[in-house]
């Protein structure tokens, strides 16, 4: 007899746990380490707060003779503008809830990452959580709570109110089954590689051995947050349609798409509708099935709707990048290639590809620094696509950017989007989306033929030199 | 000021579709076959019926002059045993919901796939489902249904009952976008390889180019059908315990282990308990938080509870392996490994490994074909963890194992399971689990070992034949 039975989502990532990078003690401890960070540069950026970022591991005392894996207290800490103490349970102790389900660039976007690392710590140690959030400096909300996982609901197991020094923000401390030694080079580098896209940001961090470890401000400049837009038109979807003409009340088409779209005037709308030959003074509720996959697949093809503007995105520009590949790579020759804002599937993306090469470039292959929404990604390489565009120029067909065997050659990717088309829930690579496969081509080619300049100059100086 | 939602997990897989393998239209029509057909395969040898299945692609008509992607009817028919007609609705329009939350082996483990592609046409077609199931032969129930995205729900838009002509079984119709050209070669090698390891099967594939692939039966014998089965006592975690503690009528720690655990007597159990210092005569109730975090850690470090017998499992075993290298591969020399029993956290598994060489196998490369619960992975080989196992000891290594550059050396690989570690929602690969590497490891060196013992025997027989 077939039985059948539903999960909560919190119950669906308990038993499946490795979907959300929690896979063995080494990669949970590092998951856990940036999803929490993550969540305090994204409220402090988004409430334009320099933000000061506090990061420990502490080996739980009585475990220091047993070998790893062992428990770990983690704490972040950070200066940000705290958290509604009513929305606060809920926001770590709730899958699928949170505050970034909106259409504009954030490191959050699946309502997880925090409640995740608080699961996993709550399986592996049995011990609540403990949060710490002020939203005026004067009082801090202290909530011990865990999580019901068979419910995906909060269990508020202790709530205090502390008195304040001043200043806001939000302190998250668990414990979990950690290997802080096999852990140790990727979460170092995560500090590092964080710490070059957000040079606004002062993060401390102390390992699991007591080593500090300070990223300094080195400007007072944040970047402009980004803001909520609409859809853009191109690659918007049925659903999307089929709910935006439930709930309209435009009265017709032309309204419905200059209202509701991004970028969209009237100019625009009027030569789309030509385009897709449907009359733009129909009300969209009377609209057929049929005329409702036409106007769909004409958004698909139409060719001239105005790109993206990039209010919703953060993109680093070539400041930010120009910056990192100095101090970490110190290279003989660099460029930079920063792609106009392009669109998939109705979400704005922006490309940022830099490369350097020679000088402390290390020999021997060549190295990818990816990034994503300013997240640095350190897993899963060959699975993604940027590495995937990467290998295609920069290695299959390096005799076309006249490249060497063995070059000392790096490359920066960025890709920021309203929506990054992460391939797992623990944010480790990028899906071969086809759009954002073409502008990392164009971004790679661009570099790679200013790379192929600079290599044939040196070699034509060289000759001269010879003679 | 910051405002919060939730949403239910159909809208994330809406939103986040990339997680479960739609990422683009190519890889949408494959995941949503593979989808479909592997829930005929489950369904069939549950219920002990040897499976014949049906799949056809269809362009639809009007599209045929428009390029890739286009729209697709994609239909899969089996004689399993159907669904119960008060469960389909659910079955196919609720995400986390199914029948294959059980702790025995089977393809499906997620409640999420069947529903996904249901999801996936409905998104880019507006078109909605069409599900027949008959479980006694007699009356099939005919279903056009539709989800209600946000609310995780179906919508029943038609019911009707068909006279039956006397089998049981169910088809899924469906519309979705897809790219059958770029998807080509991957739908075909999956049905090829599916097809191996499944010679009970009789597998129909209709291409989207109306090209017919058969793949006949090559036995009538099917494997036995894992049975469910308790948890296994290793790695067993936290969460787990306490909730086997708070749901308990044992009266005591002994009967809470013999009751509870795969293969836990009585004298493993008091054994057990004498190892981690418990009173095992102690009420479960009245355990304090260290006891319990003392138990589950013993439960992880006792190395002598029986390893997990494979009554829950169904690994493919030699004949099927072999069979599957001969009429395939058609190699010179093969071998196989099968392993003993494992766990990891608790869930019983097997690797099984089958190395093939010279013959008609191919150089230039080793090759990799991937299982998992007989499932053939496709994607995503590089971050998979049998692909890092065979990198490091078949390439890697290779001097140690004594293979030449550029072997004509093929490797198989079955990860069985009753929960497979998936990195992804959309089953690509495998997550790196220590206990299942390991397993692996010694899977692999042990047919390479057999591999080097025949190269040494073939280059003396030929030293001789040189003499
Ligand atoms: N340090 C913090 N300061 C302010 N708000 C926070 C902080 N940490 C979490 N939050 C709030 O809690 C919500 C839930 O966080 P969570 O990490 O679970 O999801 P997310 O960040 O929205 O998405 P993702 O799963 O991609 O990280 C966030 O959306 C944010 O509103
Ligand atoms: N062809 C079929 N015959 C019988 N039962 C089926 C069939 N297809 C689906 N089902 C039932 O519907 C349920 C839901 O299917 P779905 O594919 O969404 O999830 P699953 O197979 O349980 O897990 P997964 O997401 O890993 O595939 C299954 O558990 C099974 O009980
Ligand atoms: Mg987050
Ligand atoms: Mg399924």
């Amino acid at each position: 007899k077939t039985t059948f039975s539903g999960i909560s989502p919190s119950e669906f990532f308990y038993r499946n746990r490795d979907l959300a990078g929690f896979s063995n003690p080494a990669k949970a401890l590092y998951t856990a380490t940036r999803e929490l960070v993550e969540n305090s540069l994204d409220a402090c950026e988004s409430s334009e707060i320099l933000p000061n970022i506090y990061v420990r591991m502490t080996p739980v005392v009585d475990q220091l003779d047993s070998p790893e894996p062992r428990t770990y207290k983690l704490k972040v800490s950070d200066n940000g503008p705290g958290i509604d103490p009513v929305k606060a349970p809920d926001a770590f102790g709730r899958v699928f809830y949170g505050s970034k389900y909106k259409l504009r660039q954030a490191r959050g976007m699946f309502g997880m990452g925090g409640t995740m690392a608080v699961l996993y710590g709550q399986i592996t140690t049995s011990k609540p959580v403990v949060i710490y959030t002020s939203t005026d400096g004067k009082k801090f909300h202290k909530f011990t709570l865990r999580i019901d996982i068979q419910k995906n609901a909060p269990v508020i197991i202790n709530k205090e109110i502390i008195e304040g020094k001043g200043s806001t923000g939000t302190t998250v401390e668990l414990l979990l089954t950690g290997d802080a030694f096999r852990a140790s080079t990727k979460v170092h580098d995560y500090f590092l590689e964080s710490a070059l896209v957000t040079p606004y940001a002062e993060i401390t961090f102390v390992d699991a051995q007591g080593k500090m470890f300070y990223y300094p401000r080195s400007t007072n400049t944040l970047p402009k947050p980004s803001q909520e837009t609409q859809p853009h038109p191109h690659g918007f979807d049925f659903e999307g349609m089929r709910r935006l003409i439930e709930d309209t009340d435009d009265k017709n088409l032309h309204k419905l798409l200059t209202n509701n779209f991004h970028r969209v005037g009237a100019t625009t709308s009027t030569n789309f509708f030509k385009f897709a030959k449907i009359d733009h003074t129909s009300s969209p509720k009377d609209l057929s099935y049929e005329n409702i996959v036409k106007m769909v697949d004409a958004m698909h093809s139409y060719e001239s709707f105005l790109p993206p503007d990039s209010h919703c995105l953060s993109p680093l520009g070539k400041d930010i990048l120009n910056a990192g590949i100095m101090s970490e790579l110190s290279p003989e020759f660099s460029t930079i290639a920063i792609r106009p804002p392009s669109a998939y599937s109705g979400f704005p993306f922006i490309v940022e590809v830099g490369l350097a090469y020679g000088g402390n470039v290390g020999s021997g292959g060549v190295k990818l620094f990816r990034y994503a929404n300013r997240i640095p990604l350190l897993y899963d390489e060959g699975s993604d696509i940027a590495w995937q565009v990467v290998k295609d120029l920069a290695i299959d067909k390096k005799r076309a950017y006249k490249i060497p065997d063995n070059a000392p050659l790096a490359l920066i990717t960025h890709v920021c989007s309203t929506k990054v088309p992460f391939k797992t829930a623990g944010k480790e690579f990028l899906a071969d989306r086809p759009e954002i496969e073409r502008e990392l081509k164009n971004a790679v080619r661009e570099v790679l033929r200013k790379l192929r300049l600079h290599l044939s100059r040196q070699s034509s100086q060289e000759a001269v030199k010879r003679r």
